[in-house]
């Protein structure tokens, strides 16, 4: 891609992550997911899309176009609400904990 | 539909992370967002565009395409439970371009994970490059490609380096059931922005607002629209009753378009350019090729100079052209408007000058009568096999 695109490249890997939503009582309902980003990383903060967010919501997604709502707080969703957050290797291992040989990507048994 | 969720890579791939719990601290929405969201997709006039993920003949029910149509412009913030081990690094994750760093036309890379969560091994972090193509305030487009699953996912800036400039908030535009390749994006400064504001009026979270990554660069002048790069002036839009579409200024006096813009002789049309200020002129259709004619091009002659538009330089060898017409999947109503047959304008320039001088139009007459590589390629057929005769 080129080297202008190598800090951006780093940046966005690192910074990349995939969040999930289920819940808790009901895992075969399947789960919500979406795209993040990695703001911080001690505590780790997560910005990601909002849209997963709308099946849990108590009041229903028409507390997201409420007047004057322009956000609201955590337990505006219910309590089954379950997040999971991963993200890729370069984020995790910052200091030296490449395995030498081994792929970046192979063709996983997915 | 069909997709199993993934797990963790197996030992010989990729290392995933395993997830981390995670809790929701607040759901935020840029006001400034969508306001412009509200202003440009929210009238009547505007009803034919659609955000959902899925195409549209695909089943939606109406009150789950409104719960993604009010979760548009909203994002969450989520705190990871301790013990991640992400923990160990310091510093900030990423740095943020201030709103109107990053120019229209700038290189942007967006990074998301097509499908969320259920194939991660393969998907996780895909990254897609484009351009910045244009702004609204905080509301941006890209044409890098994004597909569902990579809402939320983040757009960086090869200038400031490795910048965050956006999340996308949107990654399929559909008008009128044709997909739109554009991107719909919300400026990450402004959200951040925002997101301190909220955290302030949470008290036991209130702390974390000085965790959140620094603005970065200086933001050059608002509001981002600026004059943009020099060759962009020369685009015009073309207005032929409730037909439009785009054009480029050749000279002050002479817009080429599309035929299937301005389709006939004579006919009249308005020109509106933008750039250095925005006018309107009305312009004459002096040519028009025949519907027949691969070369879907009209030529209109304005009734004013268009002053102080830069005109283009043609070039002397090719591999850029005019975009003649986008390719169309009639299966499912697509539109692909990254798949074009364009003209290279070396086929054009000779006639037009010699109209441009002259006035003369019959080099531009000449664009009817083409060769038959040249319509069959246009008709996206195969060439036909020379069909022996036959000696009886």
């Amino acid at each position: 891609m080129g080297r202008q695109w190598g800090p951006s490249m780093r940046a966005a890997e690192q910074a990349g992550c995939v969040v999930s939503a289920s819940r808790a009582e009901q895992p075969e309902e399947g789960l919500w997911s979406c795209s993040g980003v990695i703001l911080s990383r001690n505590p780790v903060l997560v910005l990601c899309h909002g849209g997963i967010f709308t099946p849990f919501l108590r009041g229903g997604s028409g507390a997201l176009t409420a007047a004057g709502a322009t956000f609201l707080p955590g337990d505006s969703c219910g309590d089954d609400l379950r997040l999971h957050v991963q993200w890729g290797p370069t984020a995790a291992s910052v200091a030296g904990r490449k395995e030498p040989g081994r792929p970046g990507l192979c063709t996983p048994r997915c | 539909a069909g997709l199993e969720p993934c797990k963790a890579a197996q030992p010989h791939g990729r290392l995933l992370q395993p997830p981390h719990a995670a809790e929701l601290l607040l759901l935020l929405s840029c006001p400034a967002f969508r306001a412009h969201f509200a202003r440009l997709f929210g009238s009547e006039a505007a009803e034919q565009w659609r955000f959902a993920s899925a195409a549209p003949d695909e089943e939606v029910s109406g009150e789950e395409e409104e719960d993604q149509l009010r979760a548009l412009g909203w994002f969450a913030l989520l705190r990871v439970r301790p013990g991640a081990e992400a923990e160990a690094a310091c510093g900030p994750a990423v740095t943020v371009a201030p709103l109107g760093a990053v120019a229209k036309g700038a290189p942007l890379l967006a990074c998301g994970s097509p499908f969320g969560a259920f194939c991660p091994d393969i998907f996780l972090n895909t990254l897609s490059r484009g351009v910045l193509s244009n702004t609204a305030g905080p509301l941006l487009l890209t044409d890098a490609r994004c597909l569902p699953g990579t809402e939320g996912g983040g757009v960086f800036a090869a200038r400031p380096a490795g910048a965050l400039v956006a999340l996308v908030a949107a990654p399929l535009c559909w008008k009128a059931r044709e997909w739109v390749g554009l991107t719909l994006l919300c400026a990450a400064a402004p959200l951040l922005r925002a997101a301190r504001d909220a955290l302030a009026h949470l008290p036991d979270v209130a702390a974390l607002a000085a965790l959140l990554p620094p603005e970065v660069g200086t933001p050059r002048g608002l509001p981002l629209r600026g004059p943009g790069p020099p060759w962009a002036a020369a685009a015009v839009l073309v207005e032929f009753g409730s037909v439009w579409g785009s054009g480029v200024a050749m000279a002050p006096r002479l817009v080429v378009t599309c035929r299937h813009v301005a389709p006939r002789e004579m006919a009249k049309v308005l020109v509106h350019s933008a750039n250095p200020k925005s006018v309107a002129i009305w312009g004459c259709v002096v040519f028009a090729t025949q519907e027949t004619s691969p070369y879907d091009i009209a030529v209109v002659s304005l009734e004013e100079d268009l002053e102080g538009v830069p005109m283009p330089r043609p070039a002397e060898y090719f591999h850029e052209g005019i975009v003649a017409s986008n390719t169309r999947d009639n299966n499912t109503g697509a539109t692909y408007p990254h798949l074009n047959f364009s003209i290279p304008i070396t086929v054009l320039q000779p006639a037009l000058q010699r109209y441009h001088q002259t006035g003369d139009l019959g080099g531009l007459r000449e664009l009817d009568r083409t060769t038959e590589p040249v319509r069959v390629v246009w008709r996206l057929q195969r060439p036909l096999p020379a069909i022996p005769r036959s000696k009886l």
